[in-house]
């Protein structure tokens, strides 16, 4: 899916990793989350090797084209931002209703031969105090958005039992269907509520992580090793 | 970065030998994070006898290597002798921010050379 390679080593280097083409210019500096360092961290065997030959214990035992921490076949993992401003759908505010926020994922760097093994939505929340030490009982709601500020079907309800900790959902088979490749973009409206009370949090953080396996860097000789 | 092979050519029996990638060097290293590079290392050294057969705990001989370095030693001018590649690879895994500002952990797999044979 690449254009032709320009001439020179470093594009050949690049195209032989599967990438089209290197970013231009220095990516906006952002932290680096600690769930993708820690993926790196436990994959990458060289972090110990010394001299040519020699390989850390267990290091060959991991198996190819497989991400063991998610327990999901796959090569590449994507951390993406969520690209939507999180302000609240006034007309919910308006309404005296806790906010619903849209949340937007731009997956068009996910190739069409890439098959997708998971999509963990990761959310932070935050709120006074009070809200905060409110366990149990808050119920996520997640919707397609629809044009304008519409909200499309319900994709997914789930409950939540405490705020303190990134609230997870999973998407893949919610959001979009198994066998079917990763959408260009994904557009979200997002509700939480408490089923006792009428308090009300703020979304503070948004995130994908977005499992994939390409094909095309799973070598059939590496399977065949698994 | 490669080892210098002592006495210029081929230079000893074959192995690996050391030779590091660093990302700084292709201009990635303002969108690589880590590693900085890795150790690609590459197979080179003679494959006649008796190189061409494995040492305690190398890798397992081709039959058909062996049958090559023969014929080699006996009629140096009818076959040449086996090539030293790579025997056994290992992944490696690189981090780094993508055109959307995105992290990704890519995994390659056959990138580093561990150990050569002759085949």
């Amino acid at each position: 899916a690449c254009a032709p390679a320009a001439p020179g080593p470093a594009a050949a280097l690049l195209q032989a990793l599967g990438l089209c083409d290197a970013p231009q210019g220095a990516p906006k500096p952002r932290p680096v989350p600690p769930v993708m360092w820690r993926l790196f961290r436990r994959r990458d065997p060289q972090e110990a090797r010394v001299s040519p030959g020699r390989t850390p214990p267990g290091a060959t035992l991991r198996r190819p084209c497989h991400v063991e921490e998610l327990g999901v076949a796959g090569n590449i993992v994507r951390h993406v931002p969520d690209r939507g401003t999180r302000a609240g759908i006034p007309e919910s505010a308006a309404a005296g209703q806790c906010s619903r926020w849209t949340v937007v994922f731009d997956l068009s760097a996910v190739e069409p031969t890439e098959q997708p093994s998971r999509a963990r939505l990761e959310l932070r929340f935050a709120a006074e105090e009070a809200a905060m030490g409110i366990e149990g009982d808050w119920e996520l709601s997640l919707a397609q958005a629809a044009e304008g500020t519409g909200v499309g079907p319900v994709l997914l309800r789930q409950a939540v039992v405490s705020l303190g900790t990134p609230v997870r959902a999973e998407l893949l088979g919610a959001a979009w269907s198994h066998n079917t490749s990763v959408p260009r973009s994904l557009h979200l409206v997002l509700a939480l509520r408490h089923r006792a009370t009428s308090a009300c949090v703020h979304l503070a953080e948004a995130s994908l992580l977005l499992v994939t396996l390409d094909p095309r860097l799973c070598h059939p000789l590496a399977r065949l090793r698994r | 970065e490669a080892d210098p092979v002592v006495g210029g050519g081929p230079g000893g029996s074959c192995r690996a030998r050391r030779l590091y990638v660093s990302f700084r060097e292709v201009g990635w290293h303002r969108w690589v994070i880590a590693p900085r590079g890795f150790l690609a290392n590459y197979c080179q050294g003679h494959c006649s006898l008796p190189a061409t057969l494995p040492g305690p705990g190398g890798p397992p001989t081709l039959n058909h290597a062996v049958l090559r370095a023969l014929m080699y030693s006996a009629a140096p001018g009818a076959a040449g002798l086996p090539c030293c590649v790579p025997a056994r690879l290992s992944p490696i895994s690189v981090l780094f921010f993508d055109n959307s500002d995105n992290v990704v952990l890519r995994h390659y797999e056959d990138m580093v050379v561990d150990e050569c044979g002759c085949r």
